[in-house]
């Protein structure tokens, strides 16, 4: 089972 | 002062389509290259950037940077009322973003200004081991043949091929397209198919689409107008396995 992560975590 | 007249209506249409679907306000900055804008939606799931350049436009006049704050549902509203025929002409005055359409009449519609507090985000700069393009009515079709089993979508490139597949409790779906370019490594990530669905409302500014993948990393997709003066292009964080 996935879960939606969110684009912060890329940001830096 | 500022004023931006534009013939083709359906770009700001179809940008403003998924936009609004995407984020409910945005904060459109002018200046004497032209317009742009840069937002992120609340649950900070997807990037938009628009970036129209003054070459865009049949006429484009904008003396001091500004920024136009605006709620994209009533923008939206607004722009669904522009014939395909009609000519867009966007100004500003004290509170208001005008747009006029002029075709048999001219229709003018104000749209009051919001306030926004925060800066604008800037997107952030990811290094992709992938970039391909494929035609926009592909992924079109895509998003509506795996909708069918499952609502999430694994895009999947290797050397040859370009898949979007997705494993339903009820059933499986697989689309291949050779996508004819020389990528030497494979990626895949899973994504939301709604959210893939919300950017690929945006059918009419480009027919085709400039796909960026990694493993497990955003979705970064491009939509470039043929006249290389306009972009629409998403990220958008993918699902992990967690």
């Amino acid at each position: 089972q996935e879960k939606q992560t969110s684009l912060d975590a890329f940001f830096n | 002062m500022f004023k931006a007249v534009l013939s083709d209506s359906n770009i700001l249409k179809t940008s403003f389509d998924a936009i609004s679907s995407i984020v409910d306000e945005v904060q459109m900055q002018a200046d004497e290259e032209g317009l742009r804008l840069d937002a992120l939606d609340r649950s900070h799931i997807t990037f938009v950037h628009l970036e129209l350049k003054k070459g865009v436009f049949d006429e484009y006049q904008c003396d001091e940077p500004m920024k136009i704050n605006v709620d994209t549902e009533e923008l939206m509203k607004v722009l669904k009322r522009a014939k395909a025929e009609d000519m867009v002409e966007l100004t500003v005055d004290e509170g208001n973003l005008i747009l006029s359409f002029e075709g048999e009449a001219r229709r003018k519609f104000k749209i009051r200004l919001i306030d926004i507090e925060y800066e604008a985000p800037s997107p952030p700069q990811l290094e992709y081991p992938t970039e391909f393009e494929v035609p926009f009515s592909l992924l079109k079709d895509s998003i509506q043949d795996i909708g069918i089993v499952s609502d999430k979508i694994s895009l999947h490139v290797n050397e040859e091929k370009f898949e979007a597949s997705a494993e339903g409790e009820f059933g499986d779906a697989k689309i291949e397209y050779l996508h004819g370019e020389k990528i030497e490594e494979s990626a895949r990530s899973i994504f939301s198919l709604e959210k893939v669905k919300e950017m690929l409302k945006a059918d009419k500014f480009s027919e085709s689409a400039v796909l960026r993948l990694g493993n497990d990393m955003p979705l970064n997709l491009a939509l470039k107008m043929a006249s290389d003066e306009g972009e629409l292009s998403f990220l958008l964080a993918p699902r992990i396995e967690s």
